[in-house]
């Protein structure tokens, strides 16, 4: 397999609830 | 000739108006008649490619949580869209196994040509993203699931089983020479055909929007079952359904979706084996019910009806005209007898809301990402190759 310098970074995944209330909350950031 | 990389070139403030032109307004008849199947999910990897050649974390996580909450806001805003459901479920399996493709997990590579293998993700790991996107591809494929039952539920009884497309067995004559049966003309009762013309119709839009083959064969075995457990549960409620010549007509009824999964290459999922309760229950109407041996033979050949299920047909069984004889107590009491040594469940009728377990097996893409255009109906012109 191809080599790689460093291991990936793991990017932490919100829950879909999580998910839910950032779109909530922006919607009631925007007009 | 100029090298493309396989990424699309976005500005941070550009990242609303990609996920609005690419999901949220998306008009998947545009999508599907010409171009290759999951190409807006192609797309959305070659920008995720490129956030993370920034490696920049939170323009990938921007990305992502952008693009999933685009996907469920579309799903969520058609939830009786057919066309739109088969379209989202389509790229969202598609979008998947294109994060796992060009993962840079082994497992994922085998398939990958060298220079697939070059363009995997150099600096995220994206897998706890994959497991959200898998949560929301089940839920698309719940509402799926739903959306076509809702569709195909009214045509069953009278297509599989009020249906008469074989005259009686007394005037059985030629097709051609029909006579035509009134029950056509005052009403436009479903027949046989409505039921395979909903099936072909659910099948033909999953074949357009790019639906994984493996998906299709899953999506067969669900409405099958749907189909056997509809029908059956009304054979046990409608003693004039209990004849002989109505166990002929759903074994004919039986061949013709058999036909079908032939005709669409299907033969080979287990959407026939979901059918076998009611395939054995039209035998049970036609069998020869009076000797011993004859119970003997019932007893043996019907492993997917349950004791319940077998006592009960032969308690509706109902002789269509006087040369039949109906079924006898003690013949019942033979059976039930020889059935006595069942574990099976006390159930009678089957579960029509039943769900097998929806798996989604990866499938490596063969397209080189370096040479996907975008169509111009994309309105895309402020993404750069």
């Amino acid at each position: 397999g191809t080599q790689r310098p460093r291991p990936r970074v793991l990017l932490k995944a919100p829950t879909l609830a999580e998910l839910e209330e950032m779109n909530t909350s922006e919607e009631e950031e925007s007009p | 000739a100029k090298e493309y990389l396989g990424m699309l070139q976005y500005q941070r403030e550009d990242e609303a108006r990609l996920i609005q032109n690419l999901i949220l307004d998306l008009k998947p008849r545009g999508v599907v008649v010409n171009m290759m199947p999951g190409l807006p999910a192609h797309l959305l990897l070659m920008c995720v490619r490129y956030a993370d050649a920034q490696n920049d974390a939170a323009m990938v996580r921007s990305l992502m949580n952008s693009t999933i909450s685009a996907i469920k806001q579309v799903v969520k805003e058609h939830l009786e869209d057919f066309e739109m459901l088969s379209f989202w479920l389509s790229n969202t399996c598609h979008f998947l196994n294109c994060l796992k493709q060009y993962s840079g997990e082994e497992e994922f590579m085998k398939h990958n040509s060298p220079h697939q293998n070059e363009n995997c993700l150099k600096n995220f790991d994206l897998s706890e993203y994959r497991q959200i996107l898998s949560d929301v591809a089940i839920r698309i494929y719940h509402q799926f699931i739903v959306v076509m039952e809702n569709n195909i539920q009214p045509i069953i009884v009278p297509g599989m089983l009020e249906y008469e497309s074989l005259q009686g067995l007394s005037g059985l004559k030629p097709t051609g020479f029909r006579k035509r049966s009134s029950s056509i003309d005052d009403t436009d009762a479903y027949t046989m055909t409505s039921v395979l013309q909903q099936l072909s119709y659910f099948y033909s839009t999953m074949c357009q929007s790019g639906l994984d083959a493996e998906l299709v064969r899953q999506v067969a075995k669900q409405l099958f079952y749907l189909i056997g457990a509809v029908t059956l549960n009304s054979l046990f409620l409608r003693k004039d359904m209990c004849s002989c010549r109505k166990g002929m007509q759903i074994r004919c009824n039986i061949s013709y979706l058999e036909e079908w999964l032939k005709d669409k290459n299907l033969q080979t999922s287990t959407a026939r084996g979901t059918l076998e309760p009611l395939s054995q229950a039209a035998w049970l109407l036609q069998v020869k019910k009076t000797t011993d041996s004859d119970a003997k033979e019932i007893a043996e050949h019907c492993p997917s009806l349950s004791a319940v299920q077998i006592i009960k047909i032969l308690n509706s069984y109902t002789p269509i005209d006087d040369f039949e004889k109906r079924v006898t107590p003690s013949f019942v009491r033979k059976v039930q007898a020889l059935l006595s040594g069942r574990e099976d469940s006390a159930q009678l009728m089957l579960d029509t809301k039943y769900l097998f377990p929806v798996t989604f097996p990866f499938s490596a893409s063969p397209h080189a990402l370096e040479l996907l255009q975008i169509p111009s109906s994309f309105k895309l012109g402020f993404l750069r190759r």
